[in-house]
């Protein structure tokens, strides 16, 4: 969250058992953000780990009016960073974990 | 709850609730 001033992580346990994770996104640091936003509210999505990619994440949120435009390419660099991080920790875990 | 919101957006589903006072960073 620090670059961003977006704080993305599970929203449920991971489980590893399928491609498809809980996030949940909020805002940390107001400040960081350019555009209108609403500051306490978190928001909770599922995210395919095959089929779907922040960006496309980021321009729904922005679509749906939670980010100004000018501020999807933070809201995709949180989403992507956050699952770079879980796909790493999946791989580390024994198959079958 | 009353607190959270339902936003579909392209077959998406958002769900919006209040961040706990825990989580806010002191801004």
């Amino acid at each position: 969250a620090e670059d961003t001033g977006l704080r993305v992580e599970l929203a449920e346990e991971d489980d590893c058992s399928n491609s498809s994770l809980a996030l949940r996104l909020w805002v940390e640091d107001p400040k960081k953000l350019k555009g209108k936003h609403k500051d306490n509210e978190a928001i909770e999505f599922s995210f395919n780990l095959e089929t779907d990619t922040p960006e496309e994440v980021a321009y729904e949120m922005v679509k749906s009016g939670f980010f100004h435009e000018s501020d999807s390419k933070a809201v995709a660099k949180s989403i992507r960073d956050r699952v770079t991080l879980i796909k790493k920790t999946r791989e580390k875990k024994p198959a079958g974990w | 709850s009353s607190l959270t919101q339902v936003v579909h957006s392209a077959g998406r589903r958002f769900i919006v609730s209040p961040v706990p006072e825990s989580r806010l960073r002191e801004s």
